[in-house]
């Protein structure tokens, strides 16, 4: 259970930094 | 994009997997790319978000008895680690170029990273849920073969009182494991098994008792009982080494099959 915590955490965590890298270069297209 | 094989994982990297898809067709099309914003703070929060996986990761690895997640776990978790590391290095980089085409592949390549060794690492995880629950299965098996030489009254209560409640826990771990899987397929192999072992359960103690009466009053049918018993008996356990078949199978098996 802790594992899947864990793992949710960074997946949320990745997931808002390549949305952060995304928006920069989305403004290109 | 990846196909998770239970709904618990896919609703943990799905998400996140639609993300660094979405950043690697950007950066193609983009090619030498718009300056990239800071990121040093998203960056620790992955970091510090790892170290934490890592923390849980090696308390999971030591509370197990599972040798295969012993085995398994501590790469995915230095996966985890040098990819968190790559998107350190990216976020140093992009502070000194924020137009850096290295760092970007860092970026890119770490995040994936992060994807893919969370991934393993839950594979790993999960994987070992499903020993469990195999273990489960074979202890059924195991009373199953007794089954044969069960003689008196006494006997099979005492056959009843082993086998029920470990019959209970495999229906309803199956049956929960079957809820969880993303493959259609073999989600409804588990269903369908898990309906001829509940409906066989009771025939079997049924021709078990029959097989008791017969040898008691020591009357003809005996061998007849005894083959419709073990006949039975064949049949569930049967369907458990299907069950176990299936527990065992991922939809990566199944592609590669087709």
């Amino acid at each position: 259970e802790m594992i899947l915590e864990a793992a949710k955490t960074i997946a949320a965590a990745t997931s808002a930094l390549v949305k952060a890298a995304s928006a920069a270069q989305r403004e290109l297209i | 994009m990846p196909v998770f094989h239970t709904k618990t994982i896919e609703s943990i990297l799905e998400p996140v997997a639609q993300q660094v898809s979405r950043l690697v067709i950007l950066h193609e099309e983009a090619e030498d790319g718009n300056a990239m914003p800071d990121l040093e703070q998203p960056v620790k929060v992955v970091s510090n978000a790892v170290q934490n996986l890592i923390k849980v990761g090696k308390e999971t690895i030591n509370g197990s008895g599972d040798e295969i997640l012993r085995q398994d776990m501590p790469t995915a978790l230095i996966r985890v680690e040098k990819s968190s590391k790559l998107l350190e290095e990216a976020s140093a980089m992009l502070k000194q170029d924020p137009y850096s085409g290295p760092a970007r592949k860092k970026l890119i390549d770490g995040s994936g990273g992060i994807l893919q060794a969370t991934s393993a690492l839950l594979l790993c995880f999960d994987e070992s849920e499903v020993r469990k629950i195999i273990q489960e299965c074979k202890r059924v098996l195991d009373y199953l073969a007794v089954a044969e030489v069960i003689e008196t009254m006494e006997e099979l209560v005492q056959f009843l009182r082993d086998l029920s409640p470990c019959l209970s826990k495999v229906t309803r771990e199956v049956s929960a494991r079957e809820k969880e899987l993303t493959h259609q397929v073999h989600a409804e192999i588990l269903v369908r098994c898990l309906e001829q072992v509940k409906t066989l359960a009771p025939i079997l103690i049924c021709s078990m008792k029959i097989y008791i009466h017969i040898i008691m009053q020591g009357g003809k049918g005996a061998e007849e009982a005894a083959e419709n018993r073990n006949y039975l008996a064949r049949r569930m356990s049967d369907e458990i080494n299907e069950i176990i078949r299936v527990l065992q199978l991922t939809s990566y098996d199944e592609d590669q099959s087709e």
